[in-house]
């Protein structure tokens, strides 16, 4: 078995874009069984994230609203990088999901933690 | 290398009481930097779990009562099983952490997919 490469595990993102309700980002999440959104702008590039830890920390603190808790500064992954380095990636900065871009900064897709640990579930 | 056993990999659990605040179990999860909390009774037995996506649940759907969001079916995991057990079993039933109990119930710790992707990262 050689490398397993992001391309082959990366998953659709949800997406949101800045302007949207706390609740309405929330009711995505939940809506698609998820735990993390990408924030986009109008051209479709990646602006921000957003997890249900986030969500968590809003109500944590009475925050309502939604630019007060979006992560700005996302660690994200290339389709052709493989699993052992996203795993660190994530492992170094304590975060559990990559989005995946292309060159541009374009969104291409979604890896998490959840993703990377079916793997090992593998026969 | 051979098989890894979950008491290898297992951390202690953030716990709480199902009489505590809806926001008083978010701060402690954004507290310990962690997404799941298991629910004990007075005598440590696992009774629930409550993640950060159940405190989001809540904000979605305008909950205000923890004991309405507790996850009372909980699949947890023996200290004796091995990480792809573990990994199966999350996979199976789409969640992201197994408490690990002792043959009584009792809470000894908890495994999340964070911490199994983690050993993917390993050299
Ligand atoms: C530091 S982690 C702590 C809890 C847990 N380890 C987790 O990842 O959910 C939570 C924070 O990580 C941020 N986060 C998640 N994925 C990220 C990524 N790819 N880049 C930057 N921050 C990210 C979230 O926005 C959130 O504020
Ligand atoms: C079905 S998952 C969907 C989102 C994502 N896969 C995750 O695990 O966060 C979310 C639900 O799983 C539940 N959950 C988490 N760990 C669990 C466990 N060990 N046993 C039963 N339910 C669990 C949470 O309480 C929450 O209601």
């Amino acid at each position: 078995e050689g490398p397993v490469f992001l391309r082959s595990i990366v998953r659709p993102a949800v997406t949101c874009s800045e302007d949207e309700d706390l609740e309405a980002v929330a009711s995505k999440l939940i809506e698609n069984s998820v735990n993390h959104i990408v924030v986009t702008g109008p051209d479709g590039k990646l602006t921000g994230i957003v997890t249900s830890w986030d969500i968590t920390k809003a109500v944590a603190q009475g925050i309502t609203d939604l630019r007060k808790v979006i992560t700005r500064k996302v660690f994200t992954a290339l389709p052709d990088e493989t699993v052992d380095v996203a795993s660190r990636r994530m492992a170094q900065h304590g975060i559990s999901a990559l989005p995946i871009v292309d060159s541009d900064g374009r969104v291409l897709g979604i890896v998490t933690s959840e993703d990377i640990a079916k793997l090992l579930g593998r026969r």
